[in-house]
């Protein structure tokens, strides 16, 4: 009785999917979960409506059914039991057959932190719903926003917790549903709205840049970021729409990253705190070619650290892009600089290119202290990226 | 359709493209007006 009834217009889901369609974005709806019937099966009806306008314009969109299943009872005081979802989705599923979408995906269930009763839920709703999703999505921070400290942001445990929890949904699917993939269907830094005065800081960088990492490295394809603008603090533009540091670090990455992720080690005492992973670079960036590497880099070290490459690559020419914070060493800045230089929009509609920096031949790529960044090792000719 | 939907779609000639137009300004000071209260709610949400 906490929730008011919200009100999704045409209008309302035209402009949402003219925002989703021309910004390049598939659009994923979650349909609300919570409409049921008095024997607790889902009611689909108010869905159908969405479903008939949706086909009545031909838009195509994927679904999801619920958020956060886990906290269903603590949110509405209705407590769903896995495998209930799990006949839900197929519903959903066979009711999507029924309409336009006929290659429009099914994900889910949108998980919280795995937990003891959570773990339950989530391996009871793949028993009997894991046949008809595309992939498993699951939801992570790394800490509560109204007590995060900048310390929890650079500490190289907190970052590696993300691998335990992420090690303890792989282990369900595995004895569930081997073989599906799974994403991140919802994830920022800290819960309840961000950190204030950290999570839009360039500070949020090194937890976002790890985490874009250990999920490439684990398999997870797909990193669906919490928010792109609403409230609290991990949005990645403000309320003017100005970018903020996780948006310009997400736009480097999307530039220079492939999708094809090969293995890295660094040498060195304290490997935790000196950080890589190794890309193919995008094929779709104009300068680079295929066979190219993207390597990033997160230095949590309070001095600059110099990296060698292996003697096969020490030759090759590399261009650097490092971010660093706008202030001199004001790790809470909102705006950052490339090489030096501040990013900002050149106008309200017009992103600046993002240019590297060439190192001289053989020298060591070097990392700034509590700094992240990217080095594209160019002509590298490595036949995987090829 | 809410006022600003209205308005904002009103405007626009042809609301098939990507080439939309501006924000009328009634629609923007109003949304403008309204996203403090929007912003409190969103957050009590996310804090529960």
């Amino acid at each position: 009785n906490k929730y008011k009834n919200g009100t999704f217009t045409k209008s309302t889901v035209d402009m949402l999917y003219s925002f989703a369609k021309c910004s390049g974005l598939d659009l994923i709806f979650g349909i609300n979960a919570l409409i049921r019937k008095s024997n607790l099966q889902w009611d689909s009806s108010n869905a159908k409506l969405f479903l008939d306008y949706c086909t009545s314009q031909k838009y195509n969109i994927s679904w999801e059914l619920g958020n956060e299943p886990n906290s269903f009872r603590k949110k509405s005081g209705i407590y769903i039991k896995g495998s209930q979802l799990g006949k839900d989705f197929i519903k959903l599923h066979s009711l999507l057959k029924t309409y336009y979408f006929k290659n429009a995906k099914l994900f889910g269930p949108d998980i919280g932190q795995l937990r003891k009763n959570s773990e339950k839920l989530l391996r009871s709703f793949l028993n009997v719903g894991g046949e008809v999703i595309d992939a498993i999505t699951w939801h992570h921070y790394y800490v509560n926003g109204r007590n995060a400290t900048q310390e929890d942001f650079l500490n190289p445990e907190v970052l590696d917790t993300f691998i335990f929890s992420a090690q303890k949904i792989f282990q369900v699917v595995k004895e569930t549903r081997p073989g599906k993939k799974i994403w991140l269907g919802e994830t920022s830094s800290a819960y309840g709205g961000g950190a204030p005065k950290l999570s839009d800081t360039y500070t949020a960088g090194f937890t976002w840049l790890d985490k874009l990492g250990l999920s490439a490295k684990m398999g997870i394809e797909v990193v669906m970021r919490q928010v792109f603008f609403g409230a609290g603090n991990y949005h990645l533009v403000d309320r003017n729409f100005d970018p903020l540091p996780d948006y310009w670090l997400s736009l480097l990455f999307k530039q220079l990253v492939g999708t094809k992720v090969l293995a890295a080690s660094v040498k060195s005492p304290d490997k935790q705190k000196l950080r890589l992973y190794l890309h193919c670079t995008n094929n779709k960036h104009p300068k680079y070619k295929e066979g190219d590497l993207t390597l990033y880099a997160l230095n949590l070290h309070n001095d600059t650290k110099y990296l060698q490459l292996p003697p096969h690559l020490s030759d090759k020419r590399v261009e650097k892009y490092i971010l660093q914070p706008s202030g001199y060493k004001n790790l809470l800045s909102q705006s950052v600089k490339l090489n030096g230089h501040i990013l900002k929009m050149v106008d309200d509609k017009t992103l600046p290119e993002l240019i590297g920096k060439p190192l001289c031949r053989g020298c060591p790529l070097t990392l700034p202290p509590f700094s992240y960044g990217f080095f594209v090792i160019i002509n590298a000719k490595v036949v995987t990226c090829i | 359709s809410s006022f600003e939907e209205r308005s904002y779609w009103e405007a626009q000639v042809n609301p098939d493209t990507c080439n939309l137009g501006p924000i009328p300004s009634a629609v923007k000071g109003q949304l403008q007006l309204e996203w403090p209260v929007q912003e409190e709610l969103l957050l009590k949400e996310q804090h529960q």
